[in-house]
């Protein structure tokens, strides 16, 4: 269960 | 980071700057929607806290730092250092209309019931439909000047290219992000009728005028 979901975009 | 992707972060950049520079330049902010600008700045302060959470790269630190900071300097310049010039009386479109559902939908459907995750999830619904106010207001006025048709341009064409950018990621990388992608399509889709005004008045040397 990952805290926040990586998101690489801008 | 691909080609589609670079381009569009790119054309992101340009846009913001063409506004700044057209306000600036000219000492005025006439003509741009003050509640879209408001709406821009909630996107990306909305999106950005993992600045705070997580490093990915230089590149995107910089870029989100550059967004936030942009944002809000757009709305002192209209409200605050030539708010003599904003046009409010055109400016009309009620933004809750966008706030409350877009509020809702985050709540709803995102990745991850966590703060983060939901804000996240409410920029990326929220940007997808930001530029209403600023759409409403040039057709309520009738018209654009030709910087503000070039930044409206700009600021489509970049989603747009993030849109081939998701396709290429798809086929090379088998990554997708369903909410990313959904609300990509709407925001641009929003444009559609713009880029038709732009592509056929504008790049000829016209001014933007919208038919009666």
């Amino acid at each position: 269960n990952r805290y926040t979901i990586l998101h690489d975009e801008l | 980071m691909n080609v589609f992707r670079l381009a569009g972060d790119l054309s992101h950049l340009l846009a913001i700057i063409i506004l700044l520079l057209k306000i600036w330049k000219t000492r005025s902010c006439a003509g741009i929607s003050g509640r879209s600008q408001i709406l821009f700045a909630l996107v990306y302060t909305t999106r950005y806290l993992d600045l705070f959470t997580n490093f990915i790269s230089l590149y995107n630190s910089v870029m989100k730092v550059f967004f936030i900071s942009t944002s809000c300097a757009t709305i002192y310049l209209m409200y605050v250092k030539f708010k003599a010039t904003y046009d409010h009386n055109h400016d009309t479109f009620r933004i809750g209309f966008l706030l409350i559902p877009v509020t809702i939908l985050g709540l709803l459907i995102n990745h991850d019931f966590t703060p983060l995750e939901v804000l996240w999830t409410f920029s990326i619904y929220l940007e997808s439909v930001a530029i209403l106010p600023q759409l409403f207001m040039v057709s309520k006025t009738g018209d654009a000047e030709t910087i503000t048709s070039h930044y409206l341009f700009c600021l489509g064409l970049y989603r747009a290219l993030y849109i081939f950018n998701w396709i290429y990621r798809y086929y090379f990388e088998g990554f997708y992000d369903l909410i990313a992608i959904v609300a990509g399509v709407v925001q641009t889709v929003l444009y559609c009728d713009f880029f038709y005004l732009y592509v056929t008045r504008v790049i000829k040397g016209k001014a933007l005028k919208l038919p009666a």
